[in-house]
């Protein structure tokens, strides 16, 4: 029997509201779905009565496609393989407001102090109260020298010493912590663009929120096209949402998701499962 | 006036002279679609549209209204009816002492929407205080210390002590010595899962009795609003909601999943950073902007 047009877009349907009950953004879902589909139909390979676990399937293996990196990103192999060069590794930290950036930013910190790396920050949120404060707090308990000035001073002036600083006393890594921003204002996405442009950082790292929903699609877009992200944190994993966010990332900048945040302590930090992340989706 | 995609779609069926079943689910479905961009819940998104749809048909129009204004009034009326038809104010007893206590998800803007509250009330000749019970927060104190310094507002905290219940109490005891009439208590971001935490905010709560807990929902927030705002009404009174950052492309969806949850009124929107992105909630423009 070949596929019916009709029944398949029950199934459809049903499944791109499953994936959008999951915080996929609707377009994301739309798109997945609407391709699947059509490969679908063009295979012809399913009986009438598997139509609608045929599509899952399929849809299952579109969704581990897009959430497995065609070019993984491990930040510490990147670093290692930097450090056995003499070479400083930069890394900036990106995102919306209040997504875990800075928080984000110690944790990985932590992470490379305990692999054996020498870490230096830089305070590059010169704009949010206590911003300054609350990462020298953090670097305080790390045992982390952070690069600042006052309220108000050019961040990616800041990133600049942070790195001649590196330079100068061979620390292996600078972590840059950067201002929470609106992919909707253009100054502030301006800013950014010249963070990066000053500091060239090896790594930029795109950190969302697992549980905001369709925003994160325009987020992710946005960002992307300002500075070209090459991979992405999903924070807040603990509170339990179902990860569509991961989703729409990947699929609107094709780059990876390298860790998760699950929690506020240090250690709260893992590496990016795909095929949980699917599983949970579609499973 | 209301979205200008709800408004196309209306064009298209409205174009008609005879109401076409086909022309009407296809309405349904740009509706269905514009409320999920804007995270409002699926659950949600389906009863609102099935609404729609019923009425849509219904062979019996009110008198003197055309098929078109009928459909729009209940698109309207079916969001009224979760988001309230007027907003409402806070209550603030002038010469009394209020505490109002921010609780809510880890980087929502509770302590910022402090500092915005705080300037909005000391403007209007309430005198003001804020006090900092968030413990866990590297640099918690500093950040509300420094808002409060931008609008010359008294405030309150104890970086040695680490337990939020006593904080809350000694805060609210020196506010109270200063004869502060509006209070607001910041405490630390929590979700659902940290099931110590959402304990600690009972415990506050029960300590100090504040007049009003605001529950600060990110405006940003998906479809997890309403189980995580269900988890916080579990554990204490919520008394209103205030959604923030929708100074953005967010359409604050999950502001309704919120309201349903906690049966609390929104009573203020965060337009942005600075200490006036503040304002008192319009039912009417959120609608709009929800229906994008
Ligand atoms: N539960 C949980 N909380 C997190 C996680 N990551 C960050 N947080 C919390 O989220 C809140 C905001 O974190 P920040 O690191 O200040 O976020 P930010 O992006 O730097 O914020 P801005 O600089 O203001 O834009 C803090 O309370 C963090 O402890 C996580 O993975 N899980
Ligand atoms: N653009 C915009 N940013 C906002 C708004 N409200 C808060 N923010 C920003 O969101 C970020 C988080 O705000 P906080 O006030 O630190 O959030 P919080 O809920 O106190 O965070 P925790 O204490 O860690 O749970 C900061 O960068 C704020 O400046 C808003 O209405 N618009
Ligand atoms: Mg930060
Ligand atoms: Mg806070």
């Amino acid at each position: 029997k070949e596929l019916s047009d009709k029944n398949l877009e029950d199934s459809v349907w049903e499944l791109q509201m499953v994936l959008i009950q999951n915080d996929v953004a609707v377009e994301v879902a739309e798109q997945i779905c609407e391709l699947t589909k059509e490969k679908i139909l063009g295979d012809r390979a399913g009986r009438l009565e598997n139509l609608s676990k045929v599509f899952k399937k399929a849809i299952y293996e579109s969704v581990l496609e897009i959430l497995t990196p065609e070019h993984p990103l491990d930040p510490l192999e990147f670093a290692s393989e930097k450090k056995q060069k003499g070479e400083v590794t930069t890394i900036l930290f990106v995102g919306v407001n209040g997504t875990g950036k800075t928080t984000t930013l110690a944790k990985m910190a932590n992470l490379f102090k305990k692999n054996g790396f020498s870490v230096v920050i830089a305070a590059g949120d010169t704009f949010r109260a206590g911003s300054i404060e609350q990462l020298e707090r953090h670097a305080e308990r790390l045992g982390i020298r952070v690069i600042k000035q006052d309220y108000g001073a050019d961040a990616a002036a800041i990133a600049f010493d942070a790195i001649a600083h590196a330079k100068a006393k061979h620390i292996d890594i600078v972590l840059i912590d950067s201002a929470g921003r609106m992919q909707s204002n253009k100054n502030l996405l301006d800013e950014m663009k010249k963070i990066a442009r000053v500091a060239d950082p090896d790594i930029k790292l795109f950190i969302g929120d697992a549980l905001a929903g369709n925003d994160v699609l325009s987020q992710a877009k946005e960002f992307h096209k300002a500075i070209e992200i090459d991979g992405a944190v999903l924070t807040k994993v603990d509170a339990d949402p179902s990860g569509g966010a991961a989703l729409s990332i990947a699929y609107v900048t094709g780059r990876p998701v390298v860790f998760v945040g699950v929690g506020q302590e240090y250690d709260d930090i893992e590496q990016f499962d795909p095929e949980w992340f699917a599983q949970r989706l579609i499973g | 006036g209301l979205g200008k995609s709800l408004n196309s779609a209306l064009k298209k069926l409205f174009g008609a002279n005879v109401i076409d079943e086909e022309l009407v689910k296809e309405l349904v479905k740009d509706i269905q679609r514009a409320l999920l961009v804007a995270d409002v819940d699926v659950n949600l998104v389906m009863a609102i549209t099935k609404r729609v749809e019923e009425q849509a048909l219904d062979e019996n129009l009110p008198r003197g209204i055309s098929r078109r204004e009928h459909v729009i009034r209940v698109v309207w009326d079916t969001l009224a009816f979760f988001l309230g038809e007027k907003a409402v104010p806070l209550t603030i007893n002038p010469g009394k002492q209020n505490l109002v206590m921010m609780v809510g998800i880890q980087g929502s803007g509770k302590t910022t929407t402090i500092g915005k509250l705080a300037r909005y009330y000391q403007k209007r000749g309430i005198k003001t205080g804020v006090i900092c019970a968030d413990n866990f927060r590297p640099g918690a104190y500093n950040q509300l210390m420094q808002l409060a310094e931008k609008s010359n507002v008294p405030f309150w905290g104890d970086e040695d002590e680490k337990d939020a219940v006593k904080l809350a109490k000694k805060g609210f005891k020196e506010m109270k010595k200063k004869g502060i009439e509006l209070i607001l208590l910041d405490t630390s971001g929590r979700h659902k899962e940290e099931k110590s935490l959402i304990k600690e905010m009972r415990d506050i709560s029960k300590s100090v009795k504040p007049q009003e807990i605001i529950l600060v929902i990110d405006g940003t927030l998906g479809q997890q609003a309403g189980v995580q705002a269900e988890a916080f009404r579990k554990a204490t009174q919520i008394g209103s909601i205030i959604i923030t950052k929708l100074d953005g492309s967010a359409k604050g969806g999950g502001a309704i999943s919120a309201i349903a949850a906690t049966k609390a009124p929104i009573k203020f929107i965060g337009l942005g950073e600075g200490m006036d992105a503040i304002e008192p909630f319009n039912p009417t423009k959120f609608a709009g902007r929800l229906l994008g």
